[in-house]
């Protein structure tokens, strides 16, 4: 129950996805140069668009089983959840060095670091934009991921939730199931209306489902650094939420934005210490440490 | 029925609210130059977050009726929507004056361009969030929408509704009351995994609600002219959809970011003359044009 975090913000597009992805990433690969030790972590994407997926160059359509069929489990009977259902680290790698060489058709080799080691995947399929209604009228409609994840928690050291773009039935399964919650906001306007939203949901859960639940932080996305907005928005949500902004902010860069299309998060494809193509790999490795260090001290 | 438009896509972040905004109020104002004609708009805000309230400076927490009490009605009475629920264009146009003026509290006077003549908004709040469980067991709950609109269609030209980054109950509303449906799609990698899950969605509220609806078109926004990856999600978008992505094209400009935190849609506060503030306005107005054409063709 210890470590597991969900990635939530019902406002759309602003980098759950993304940060989800780069987060268990560097989380399982760790950093012994800064002391980030290497963790076996569990990535779970809970978002019917399979942007999860996507990150790594996973086909939807190969998918066996889907985070769908967990949710919507009423035999009662135990699944095999690591066997049936979770993609291993080899699986990963295999896709993600077949999406990066078809993205350099003309490169022969893929580098040797397209690759990654300690963490496993549970995918999400179209099927589960049906989940929200088909759940509504189920017994233990908002603590059945929980009960799916309990069979596996052990197994793992940090488990990752990526969730949809809104307040519904599946966010509430994430949150319900989470120790944590990092809620990313990114630097513009829109972006501070549904903070009240989003906090008031986090109070609800809190108080009704699971108490054990609390904001690991606020992690601010697409950050341009010379921008009047979103510098005022910065401000702004500094002087809301100060002690539980994390230090580290995400630039709007666009290596960010293009390595979903090689197949690849980047905090693998660019080397942090590489100065042009490598700072958002840098950025998203800081924010690791900092959530591995706000865990330990909480 | 005409010209009732809905403004959808799951992907969250992708500029429905943005185009919803800027699209109905260029075809409220109308600009003579272009033979677009003015025209009497309803812009509804079927999303919880309400952006499209903060569009226009309106404060959430002094709106007496919203979208949501129109929806939630089960009382059987006929209610007075125009006098009791909607904003009318002199109260936007003082929101907008006063959120203008906040925004730059050095100025002396307000241009008098900051104003809008022939458009009404349907405020949301909040508490819609709570709609898509609560409406999943009442009965006609795909429907609630388009008989709320039913009552008020004669009165205008266009109805454009916002919708909220789901396919749920509420953007399954929208579509049901729609004639018409403008997808905005983001020139991001992410963007193209949800287009199938959407066109599905769209096949089967037209097989079983509403036989009517019709895709209107496909906008690309947030496209970065000279980015590799811009031009080349351009491209796969334009092989599957050829016909129906409309030729005005929104670039990712930060004219377009700001103009929430002004209060006004980028349409109303930068000239579609002006070569460094105006890009985006040219573009949504030309956009607005565009649209006007295709209603007047199908
Ligand atoms: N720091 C960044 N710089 C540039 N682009 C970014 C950054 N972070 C995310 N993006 C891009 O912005 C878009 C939105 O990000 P992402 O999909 O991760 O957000 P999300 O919150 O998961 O969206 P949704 O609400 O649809 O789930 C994506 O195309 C992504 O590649
Ligand atoms: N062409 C553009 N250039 C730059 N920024 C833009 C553009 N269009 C929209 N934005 C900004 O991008 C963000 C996302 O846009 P918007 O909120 O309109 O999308 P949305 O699809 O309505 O999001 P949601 O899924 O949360 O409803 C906003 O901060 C908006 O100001
Ligand atoms: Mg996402
Ligand atoms: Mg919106």
């Amino acid at each position: 129950y210890k470590m597991v975090i969900a990635v939530a913000n019902q406002k759309g597009g602003c980098a759950k996805t993304t940060t989800a992805v780069n987060l268990a990433t560097a989380l399982a690969e760790g950093d012994p140069r800064q002391r980030l030790p290497a963790r076996k972590v569990l990535l779970v994407d809970l978002d019917p668009q399979g942007n999860c997926s996507t990150s790594f160059g996973v086909e939807k359509r190969h998918l066996k089983r889907t985070v769908n069929d967990l949710l919507m489990n009423d035999s009662g009977e135990e699944m095999n959840v690591i066997e049936d259902f979770l993609l291993p680290p080899e699986q990963l790698t295999t896709a993600m060095r077949r999406a990066w060489a078809a993205e350099y058709p003309d490169k022969k080799k893929v580098p040797d670091h397209i690759k990654v080691n300690n963490l496993w995947l549970l995918p999400s399929d179209i099927h589960l934009s049906g989940a929200e209604i088909e759940l509504s009228t189920r017994i233990g409609r908002e603590t059945r991921l929980k009960e799916a994840l309990a069979t596996i928690e052990e197994d793992f050291d940090y488990i990752i939730i990526d969730t949809p773009p809104s307040l519904g039935l599946l966010t509430i399964n994430a949150l319900a199931a989470a120790r944590w919650v990092i809620v990313p906001v990114q630097a513009e306007f829109y972006a501070l209306e549904g903070m009240s939203l989003l906090m008031n949901s986090i109070k609800l859960v809190q108080r009704r489902i699971n108490p054990h639940l609390k904001l690991l932080g606020i992690v601010m996305t697409m950050v341009l650094a010379k921008s009047k907005l979103s510098i005022s928005v910065c401000n702004e949500v500094n002087k809301h939420f100060s002690r539980q902004v994390f230090k580290t902010m995400i630039q709007r860069l666009v290596k960010i934005a293009e390595a979903p299309s090689e197949g690849a998060p980047t905090v693998i494809l660019h080397s942090p210490n590489n100065k042009t193509s490598g700072r958002g790999s840098h950025q998203y490795w800081t924010l690791a440490k900092e959530v591995h260090q706000r865990v330990q001290i909480i």
